[in-house]
């Protein structure tokens, strides 16, 4: 059955959707066989890879309400390996649609439980998550073995953290007592600001080994890609960004094993 | 009675936070006296204006829930002129809490009614949103006489910003009918990245004059000032960072004169 992990941080760009766009890649790229679930309304990962807003008929609000299986709203990237759920703005009312429904914090899990149970073409799955801890993430982390919290360095990102860590708690504690923290990566590194490292050396100070080594570093080319509908890997794989998510790929697979 | 503007973006980290303080600072400091509301459960305005945590007694969640008049969530700044509603956590429940209030649209613009009708301290109030197109946005956008829109010179951010001229027609269709678009102002430019140059002038051909002229830089001293607890302003008066903030007040306050 696939790994599933939630890609969360409510503090705003961060590099949520990046990273779950590249090191999506990263991991089809050394054959891990990658489902990217996109749970923002804004719908950055299904734009980032690709997929046009006219092709996004079976989304992730379907499965959220129940009107599709997941199986159904699966598309095909042009990278080997990678496909997405695609995500549209109908999302935004889901939160308010599922207030009165039963297991309304289950409904990704059971889509994905019942999907896994007759389909295990992948290895991993990452889901995208918007800029607040509502009932989209809660769905996520609810449905996830664990999460990859991306870390912008700098200071109102940092001030963000202990409230994600308090709702991972929360949502280990009475809803999903698997979820663990599988990692936080640093994102934006700027080693011409001091504040990064600061940022750097305060989030490591206090999260120890749950910081990956891998560092992604401010690189013009990652926030290039997007505009061509590609993952930086694919758009210039040589560059610093792309080497770095494939080093965080590389990194998150040996945490797998060794768990 | 004062004039109300809304800093909204759906988008996250394109730079709301970082407009609502030195906008704000840079009115006081030409004698606009000025009330900063933090929508924001993640508080970052409250922050970066040097109120720390255990000073947020009476919030914007309590003058939303009721339960207080605007004026005892007044907390006065370090900055001559300039004061702040701060938020908190709680702000995120606020949105379930209401559902089946009357009026939860209005919640926000009844407070600030009611406020001004005894009131007369203030010219200018800035609303600082979260990101997210919900009932705390829906709130602020039925309370403001027109809204200020940060857009980072980055494809994302450019992506999201037809929803968001959507929900503010749909505002002002149903709830408000005076909102208008004060301006669009272009955040993070950096003239070293030629995707902000595509981006700004991808923007001014669709929206023309609604573009500030202003530009705001990519600046690293922006980003280190919320960590002392200071506007970019008043932490560095001289970088070009804060010099296209007092810019910007100048355009703003020119565009409300012959409006
Ligand atoms: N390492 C990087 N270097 C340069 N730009 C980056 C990097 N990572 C992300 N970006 C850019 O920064 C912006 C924010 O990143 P992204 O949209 O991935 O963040 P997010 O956390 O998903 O945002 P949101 O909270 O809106 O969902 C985007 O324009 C993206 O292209
Ligand atoms: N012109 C700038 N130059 C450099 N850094 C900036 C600039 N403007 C904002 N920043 C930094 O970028 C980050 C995002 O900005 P900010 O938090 O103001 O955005 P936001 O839209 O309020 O985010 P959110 O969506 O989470 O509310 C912050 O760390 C901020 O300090
Ligand atoms: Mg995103
Ligand atoms: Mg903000």
């Amino acid at each position: 059955r696939p790994r599933v992990l939630v890609i969360a941080n409510q503090k705003g760009g961060v590099g949520k959707t990046t990273t779950a766009i590249n090191l999506g890649t990263a991991l089809a790229a050394v054959g891990e066989t990658t489902l990217i679930i996109d749970l923002d309304p804004q719908g950055n990962a299904s734009t980032g890879l690709g997929i046009p807003r006219t092709d996004r008929k079976i989304t992730s609000y379907d499965v959220l309400m129940g009107g599709a299986p997941l199986a159904s709203a699966i598309v095909q990237t042009r990278i080997p390996g990678l496909a997405v759920v695609p995500a549209t703005q109908d999302l935004s009312g889901a939160e308010l649609e599922l207030v009165s429904e039963t297991r309304r914090n289950f409904r990704l899990r059971d889509a994905l439980n019942t999907f896994a149970d007759s389909d295990s073409r992948f290895s991993y799955v990452l889901i995208d998550c918007p800029p607040a801890l509502g009932l989209l993430t809660v769905n996520a982390m609810a449905a996830a073995h664990a999460a990859v919290v991306p870390l912008q360095c700098e200071f109102f990102a940092l001030e963000g953290l202990s409230q994600l860590l308090k709702t991972i708690e929360r949502v280990r504690a009475n809803l999903n007592p698997d979820l663990e923290i599988q990692g936080v990566v640093l994102t934006m590194f700027d080693k011409r600001n001091k504040l990064s490292d600061e940022v750097a050396s305060d989030v490591r100070a206090h999260l120890g080994d749950k910081v990956y080594q891998t560092v992604i570093p401010r690189n013009v080319r990652i926030c290039e890609a997007p505009s061509h509908g590609l993952p930086a890997l694919v758009y210039d794989l040589r560059c610093p960004g792309s080497q770095a998510y494939i080093k965080l790929a590389g990194e998150l697979i040996q945490r797998e094993r060794t768990r």
